[in-house]
C-alpha cells in the first residue's frame, strides 16, 4: 500500500500547474525514498524531473519496493481544483489497486475525495548524469518569470549569456533587439538576490516557449536555479519551498544551435 | 534561424 500525507496541499497543486502543459501522461514513481517523475514532452525537446523526498510528507509509507502510478495530467490538474490552498492532501493507493485516491482536508469541517483510474503509460526514462555546470545563476522566480514573459514579445529565441559579474538575457526579432543584464548582486536583501558563478562564460540559445512554461512552477519557491553548460542541455530548477533537502522540480531544455 | 535540438542528442534511454 501506499499512503502520504502532504499538511500543505498547494505545493502538489503547484507542481501540477507546473508540468501540466508540457505532459500529457506521467508516471509516479514511488518508491520507501519518496516520489519521483521523468517526463518528455512530445517532442523530446525538453524534460521534467521531480524528486519529493519523504520529508516534504507529514506521513509517507510505501510497502513495496517501487510502484509506479499513471496520471493523466489534465484528470489530475483536474482534480486539484477541488484542492484549496490551506487543504492537507492524501494521496492513497493499494498494491494492486487501478486507482489512486485523493483526499483533501480543511479540518474536520470539510473532506473531499476523488478516486483518479490510473493509467499503463510507457514511458522512456533518460540517463541524466549528475552535472557540474560551467555556470550558475541563482535568480528571484518573479524575475526569471518577468523576463521570459516580456522576451517573448519580441521573438521566439532567447539568448543566455553567463559571464563574471552578471547575466544577459537578449532576443533579436522582427521588430528589433533588446536585452535585459542582471547584475551578480549577492549582498542586497534575500528576494532580490542574484547570483552568479561563473567557472567559464557560457552564451546559449533556447525557444522562448519552453522557458515560458517553466515558469509556471515559479509559485513553488522564491529563487530559481539556472545551471549552463555549452554541451549539455540548460537546466531550471525550484527547490520545494525553497529547501534542496524536501526535493525539487528541475526542467531541462536543448539548447538551440545555429546554423 | 537556429536548429532545435533535442534531448535524445545529449542523454541516453536507460
Amino acid at each position: 500500500m501506499f499512503e502520504a500525507v502532504l499538511s500543505n496541499g498547494s505545493t502538489l497543486k503547484k507542481i501540477f500547474e507546473g508540468i501540466k502543459d508540457l505532459c500529457t501522461d506521467v508516471n509516479f514513481d514511488v518508491s520507501s525514498e519518496g516520489i519521483k517523475l521523468q517526463a518528455m514532452d512530445s517532442s523530446h525537446v525538453s524534460l521534467v524531473s521531480l524528486e519529493l523526498h519523504t520529508d516534504v510528507f507529514e506521513q509517507f509509507r510505501c510497502d513495496r519496493d517501487s510502484m509506479t502510478l499513471g496520471l493523466n495530467m489534465k484528470s489530475v490538474t483536474q482534480i486539484f481544483k477541488i484542492c484549496g490552498n490551506d487543504d492537507s492532501v492524501t494521496m492513497r493507493a493499494e498494491d494492486e489497486g487501478e486507482t489512486l485516491e485523493f483526499t483533501f482536508e480543511k479540518g474536520e469541517d470539510r473532506v473531499s475525495t476523488f478516486e483518479l483510474k490510473l493509467m499503463d503509460i510507457d514511458s522512456e526514462h533518460l540517463g541524466i548524469p549528475d552535472t557540474e555546470y560551467q555556470c550558475n545563476v541563482k535568480l528571484p522566480c518573479s524575475e526569471y518569470q518577468r523576463i521570459c514573459r516580456d522576451m517573448a514579445g519580441f521573438g521566439d529565441n532567447m539568448t543566455i549569456d553567463c559571464q563574471k559579474g552578471g547575466v544577459t538575457f537578449s532576443v533579436d526579432g522582427e521588430v528589433g533587439k533588446g536585452k535585459i543584464f542582471l547584475k551578480h548582486q549577492p549582498n542586497v536583501e534575500e528576494k532580490h538576490k542574484v547570483i552568479v558563478t561563473v567557472k567559464e562564460g557560457v552564451e546559449l540559445d533556447f525557444a522562448l516557449r519552453y522557458l515560458n512554461n517553466f515558469a509556471k512552477a515559479a509559485p513553488l519557491s522564491d529563487h530559481v536555479q539556472l545551471g549552463l553548460n555549452s554541451d549539455t542541455p540548460l537546466s531550471v530548477r525550484f527547490d520545494i519551498e525553497d529547501k534542496a533537502t524536501l526535493g525539487s522540480l528541475k526542467f531541462f531544455l536543448a539548447p538551440k544551435i545555429k546554423e | 534561424t537556429p536548429i532545435q535540438n533535442n534531448l535524445d542528442e545529449f542523454y541516453t534511454l536507460v
